[in-house]
């Protein structure tokens, strides 16, 4: 038998459903539809019993694949190099961008690396202080100025900071930002520029319907994310917006939250979230 | 662009003089496309949609109405009940207690409602009953002293951080209180969260939710009116993209009405939802 359009249509109304269920986003889905059609129209199978399974195979290979284009290893950042190791963390309010850099911490220092917190969200209430207690907890060194100051500074004062006393990483906590907020969008490119990170991780939330695209787009448009890091999983336990975030901007991602603890942090696996969405 | 898709099926039906199956069918179609883009729940689109569909095609357009006005009139009928009977909070002495997932805006939402009651002539007092987030206390405490309102709780106990807040600050009108996020599946915190319910008895629980969240919408806000009872909701972040369509869910499930929206991290962006905006911006 030959796989139709019409039968690509019959099998992908529930498989689509079943993604979007997922917390997949439209576009994503209708981006996998249009990559199906392209593979599977024509497509010759055993018998016309094989064309519904063919499908759902194929569509189950293009998840893996499209969450698999770019991987992100964490042992990149235990490499050491002539400097410390800078990443920002960015996203909108939220996502839990202060607690995965405590976890992320907890994890490098584990693996024996030195690190420093940067509090470079000096506008929300508490959020200084959220960081500090972290510190505190993991024994790290941690880099702050008065709240409401300018978080380029603070980024910049840890990094020097890390500099002069040959640490291995320095981690940089910014305020939550819609991405819709052109001045705030201007100030993490800003904190950007001066602190030059080598890396700036996209905290994103798995909670997240279709705005994660919007979100992954906008904040790679104006920083350019290296890698993703998706919270939240055990709340969402789909995880569909990995795909959507995946097939908006093509960056690996890099490790998924898990629940509120240190050790509560992943390195990502695509079989893994794939088997989960069509568990 | 989904708006423009479901425009241009608009003005077809503006042309019609009566609406023909197949034109009833791209217009669903298009309905449904927008709501699933707006997260609302998957299963909610359809039945939503498939109402639409029987409605424009068995009822018939009223004398002096066109076709599409009373295509329009019926998607809105629909889309405005899926809100549910909208219920406003009373400017009067009572207690609120704030539930829902993490990073919802829950703290943030408690210093905008002591802001919004103080703005009505009341007396308020806030009650830090979460325990667990790091500097959660701290964060209620600078939002409050921001308002000059008196803040109590804290400490290590849920139960007794809302028993202080009772005592310390029980001479106030308006009493409320924060919690941690918890989500449907963390037994210990939802059972936490019924404790300290069941200490504050509170008038008001209102389930505070992000607007960015999907399909997760429903069955948490489910899980946390079965837990606890929710007779609100706040819907935050709307200043962003995203349209909220998960709030539609959380009204279905426990019943409750959208008492306001967050449009902002500030104390003042606090907003009464309105219908009307709300679902146009939702359907694009
Ligand atoms: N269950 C669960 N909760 C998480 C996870 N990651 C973060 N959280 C919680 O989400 C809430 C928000 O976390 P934060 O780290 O403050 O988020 P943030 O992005 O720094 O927030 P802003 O700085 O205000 O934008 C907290 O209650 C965290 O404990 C996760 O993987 N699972
Ligand atoms: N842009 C915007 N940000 C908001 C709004 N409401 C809250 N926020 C922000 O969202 C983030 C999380 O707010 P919190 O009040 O800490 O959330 P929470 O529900 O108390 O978080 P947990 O206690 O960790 O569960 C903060 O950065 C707030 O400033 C809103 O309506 N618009
Ligand atoms: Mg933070
Ligand atoms: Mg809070």
């Amino acid at each position: 038998a030959v796989v139709q359009a019409k039968h690509l249509e019959n099998v992908m109304w529930e498989l689509e459903l079943a993604l979007l269920e997922s917390d997949v986003a439209m576009e994503a889905v209708e981006a996998l539809k249009a990559k199906l059609q392209q593979r599977l129209v024509g497509l010759r199978v055993a018998s016309r019993g094989e064309i519904a399974p063919t499908i759902e195979k194929a569509l189950k290979a293009s998840l893996v694949e499209l969450l698999s284009l770019e991987s992100f290893d964490p042992q990149r950042l235990l490499a050491r190099g002539d400097g410390p190791l800078v990443i920002a963390f960015v996203g909108v309010n939220g996502t839990g961008k202060t607690t995965t850099i405590a976890r992320l911490a907890h994890w490098l220092q584990g693996q024996g690396r030195s690190v420093v917190l940067a509090a470079a969200d000096t506008f929300r209430a508490g959020a200084i202080e959220q960081l500090e207690i972290h510190a505190n907890k993991l024994g790290c060194k941690f880099i702050a100025h008065q709240s409401g100051g300018d978080p380029a500074a603070v980024a910049f004062d840890a990094v020097a900071h890390a500099k002069a006393k040959h640490r291995d990483v320095v981690l940089i906590d910014t305020a939550g930002r819609m991405q819709t907020n052109t001045n705030l969008m201007d100030e993490m490119v800003k904190i950007q520029r001066v602190a030059k990170p080598d890396l700036i991780m996209f905290v994103g939330d798995a909670l997240a319907g279709n705005d994660a695209v919007e979100q992954a787009r906008k904040f790679h448009a104006m920083v350019g994310i290296d890698a993703v890091i998706l919270t939240k999983l055990d709340v969402d336990a789909k995880g569909g917006t990995a795909l959507s975030i995946a097939s908006a901007i093509g960056r690996p991602i890099a490790f998924v939250g898990i629940g509120q603890d240190y050790e509560d942090l992943m390195p990502f696996d695509a079989a893994w979230i794939v088997e989960r969405i069509f568990a | 662009s989904l708006s423009s898709a479901l425009r241009a099926t608009m003005r077809k039906i503006a042309g019609a003089s009566h609406i023909s199956p197949e034109l009833v069918k791209e217009l669903v179609r298009d309905i449904q496309r927008a709501l699933l883009q707006a997260d609302v729940n998957v299963k909610l689109a359809l039945d939503l949609s498939k109402r639409i569909e029987s409605r424009a095609l068995e009822e018939k357009a009223p004398a002096g109405m066109t076709a599409r006005e009373h295509v329009v009139r019926i998607v809105h009928s629909e889309m405005v009940g899926a809100l549910g009977v909208p219920r406003e909070l009373k400017p009067g002495a009572q207690k609120i207690m704030l539930v829902g997932l993490y990073g919802q805006g829950k703290t943030t939402t408690a210093g905008k409602l002591a802001k919004w009651f103080q703005s009505k002539g009341l007396s308020v007092g806030l009650t830090g009953a979460d325990v667990h987030r790091p500097a959660a206390f701290e964060q209620l405490s600078q939002l409050a002293a921001q308002l000059n309102v008196p803040v109590a709780g804290g400490g290590s106990d849920a139960v007794a951080a809302a028993k202080a807040g009772l005592t310390e600050l029980g001479e106030l009108e308006v009493q409320i209180f924060d919690t941690a996020g918890r989500h449907a599946l963390d037994t210990d915190l939802i059972d936490e969260m019924k404790a300290v319910a069941k200490v504050i008895q509170p008038d008001e629980i209102l389930l505070v939710l992000d607007a960015t969240v999907g399909q997760q919408a429903g069955p948490q806000a489910a899980a946390f009116h079965e837990a606890v009872g929710v007779t609100g909701v706040v819907l935050t972040k709307l200043d962003g993209s995203a349209k909220g369509g998960g709030a539609l869910s959380a009204v279905a499930e426990t019943q409750a009405p959208v008492m306001f929206v967050g449009t902002g991290e500030m104390l003042d962006a606090l907003e009464r939802l309105e219908p009307d905006r709300f679902i146009s911006r939702l359907l694009g």
